[in-house]
């Protein structure tokens, strides 16, 4: 464990609470995309399932617990309690364009070629896409409230600390994982129009069509 | 562990 990771798993969870929180207090969840938290609950799940198998520390554990427990809260405030205030019309990304595919390169690019193992490979590759179809609900709609912007930026955040996580693990533990890396980058990518935009624009962001 | 995955990782 390094400073990056910490800070980048702190950022993690500050978005994830930043949303619960937002939709919770405003009893609304406009603006927010429900698939993406359902790829993200996804993620977690296939991720995850070692919790059953394997005991890494407690920190990990009880983070694993919280993500899990925090992502089916969220997918159950959109879908079920608020869901007259979601924003359904605007959210139409089709998740079975990501979903397929990504679940075809987990079978094919993997460490190990086992059900535990692909699975993990698949939630890795499927969370470097899981923002897409937020990020399809505000070019669609033109704008997102600071909250939202807010919980985007902390997971960009996250993100970007973690590529610093894997810098730092390979320069003093030579350690690396090729397909943890290359699906953060690309993930990171993702964040950086959206990053470009929280600076210059203020906190109120509008992505242009 | 050159290569192996990150699975102590969040």
């Amino acid at each position: 464990m390094n400073i990056f990771r910490l800070a980048g798993d702190l950022s993690h969870l500050a978005a994830i609470i930043i949303l619960l929180l937002k939709i919770w207090k405003t009893r609304s969840c406009a603006g927010i995309s429900g698939k993406s938290q359902i790829l993200f609950a996804l993620v977690f799940t296939t991720r995850y399932l070692d919790l059953l198998t394997s005991f890494i520390s407690l920190y990990n554990t009880c983070m694993k617990i919280i993500y899990i427990g925090c992502a089916y809260a969220t997918v159950h405030l959109i879908y079920m309690k608020f869901k007259a205030t979601y924003d359904g019309n605007h959210d139409t990304f089709r998740i079975e364009f990501l979903i397929v595919p990504v679940g075809g390169l987990s079978f094919l690019v993997n460490h190990d070629f086992s059900p535990l193992e692909i699975l993990w490979t698949f939630s890795i590759y499927l969370e470097s896409v899981a923002i897409l179809p937020q990020l399809f609900l505000i070019s669609k709609t033109g704008e997102a409230e600071t909250i939202t912007t807010h919980y985007l930026f902390c997971l960009g955040v996250y993100r970007a600390l973690y590529l610093f996580n894997w810098i730092w693990r390979f320069y003093f533990e030579g350690f690396f994982d090729m397909i943890a890396i290359v699906a953060g980058v690309v993930q990171t990518i993702l964040y950086c129009d959206f990053f470009y935009l929280y600076v210059t624009k203020g906190e109120k962001v509008a992505i242009p069509s | 562990e050159d290569g192996k995955s990150a699975k102590d990782e969040l």
